[in-house]
């Protein structure tokens, strides 16, 4: 463990915890993609799946329970509880159009062809591109609410902060994963324009416009 | 040595 990966996955939870206030407190998912949560909560089974094979860290067991659970709870927000809040008509991304070359890819290119090994790899490049439904529907309706923008600031950190971790165990450890360091780097790239108008407009306390 | 296949990382 490294600053920067107990600093990415601090993001990752500040993210999820963020999303869940917002839709609790505004009882809304108004501007939230519930396909982006659906591809997460898949994301997140698929990688975790090894909880009960094998064990790694009590925080590394804590963590990965955190996030299948809140991820499955935003689902239920949105497409149970709050279901009359959820914009379907703006929340409309083909997520087939990642699913399939997602699989594909990973039954390609991969280190083992094992089933867990699979499962993870597709989770991996599943989550690079998870986020493409949300930033999409934000590009759609051309706006964000200033709390779902803090989301997606946290959200794209977190990888981003992956990154350092990454190159860090690289000249500390001489551990690297290129599977997961080339989906990371494509993951953190896609927040780019909205990290620009985050830094550019949320921050001087303007709403999140996009050129519509 | 490359990512063997136990993954630590979230």
């Amino acid at each position: 463990m490294n600053v920067f990966r107990l600093a990415g996955d601090m993001s990752h939870l500040l993210a999820i915890i963020i999303l869940l206030l917002k839709i609790w407190k505004t009882r809304s998912c108004a501007g939230i993609s519930g396909r982006s949560q659906l591809l997460f909560a898949l994301t997140y089974t698929a990688r975790y799946l090894d909880l009960v094979t094998n064990w790694v860290s009590l925080y590394n067991t804590v963590m990965k329970v955190f996030f299948i659970a809140t991820s499955y709870a935003t689902i239920y927000l949105m497409y149970l509880k709050f279901k009359a809040t959820y914009d379907s008509n703006h929340d409309t991304f083909r997520v087939e159009f990642l699913l399939l070359p997602v699989t594909i890819l990973a039954l390609v290119l991969n280190h083992e062809f094992s089933f867990m090994e699979i499962l993870w790899t597709f989770s991996i490049y599943l989550e690079a591109v998870a986020i493409l439904p949300q930033l999409f529907m934000v590009s759609k309706t051309g706006e964000a609410e200033s709390i779902t923008s803090h989301y997606l600031f946290a959200l794209g950190s977190y990888r981003l902060l992956y990154i350092f971790n990454w190159i860090w165990r690289y000249y500390t450890e001489e551990y690297y994963d290129l599977i997961a360091i080339i989906a990371g780097v494509v993951q953190t790239v896609l927040y780019c324009d909205f990290f620009y108008l985050y830094f550019t407009k949320v921050l001087k306390g303007k709403k999140l416009q996009l050129p519509a | 040595p490359e990512a063997s296949n136990s993954h630590d990382e979230l």
